[in-house]
């Protein structure tokens, strides 16, 4: 573990309940992509299968369990207890057209032909376009809320820093993963344009208009 | 790539 594994984590770990709780205490889910929700619980169900067979650490285990825990909890909300502030009409990213690709990449180029570690690569791949739906149904609407911003904000800085923690473990530890660098290479670099805005725009005073 | 029990990153 290091520091820029650390702070990746936590900033993913805020992500995430920065919007479950938006959408929890303002009790609309409006102008948040459900199929990127839906993209990020396939996510986590998909990488953390080994929660049932290997056990690493406590943290390890804990924060797995947090994250599809609050994944589920997220797309709950959004499909069946906020239902009704659902903006499906322009959250409509068409999903085959990531999910159908990623799916043939991990089958074609993974480190081992297992279906535990298949499952691993396709949702290392996944991840780093699920964010898409969200981008291109801001991009519809013209704007975001500002507590969507932050959310954004933390997401797309946790991808940036595990880069970071990938350079720190090549240069002590002589480890690296590929797959997770190139994939992780192409989430963060999805997020520059929105890092752009957040940075000079000055979210706090007005609603992120494109 | 892998550590022999798998991934150790989330």
């Amino acid at each position: 573990m290091n520091v820029f594994r650390l702070t990746g984590d936590l900033s993913h770990l805020a992500a995430i309940i920065i919007l479950l709780l938006k959408i929890w205490k303002s009790r609309s889910c409006a102008g948040i992509s459900g199929k990127s929700q839906i993209l990020f619980a396939i996510v986590f169900t998909t990488r953390y299968l080994d929660l049932l067979t290997s056990f690493i650490s406590l943290y390890n285990t804990c924060m797995k369990v947090i994250y599809i825990g609050c994944a589920y909890a997220t797309v709950y909300l959004i499909y069946a207890k906020f239902r009704a502030t659902y903006d499906g009409n322009h959250d409509s990213f068409r999903v085959e057209f990531l999910v159908v690709p990623v799916g043939g990449l991990s089958v074609l180029i993974n480190h081992d032909f297992s279906p535990l570690e298949i499952l691993w690569t396709f949702s290392i791949y996944l991840e780093s376009v699920a964010i898409l739906p969200q981008l291109f149904m801001i991009s519809k609407t013209g704007e975001a809320e500002t507590i969507t911003t932050h959310y954004l904000f933390c997401l797309g800085l946790y991808r940036a820093l595990y880069l970071f923690n990938w350079i720190w473990r090549f240069y002590f530890e002589g480890f690296f993963d590929m797959i997770a660098i190139v994939a992780g290479v192409v989430q963060t670099v999805l997020y520059c344009d929105f890092f752009y805005l957040y940075v000079t725009k000055g979210w706090f005073s007005r609603p992120y208009r494109l | 790539a892998m550590k022999d029990d798998g991934h150790d990153e989330l």
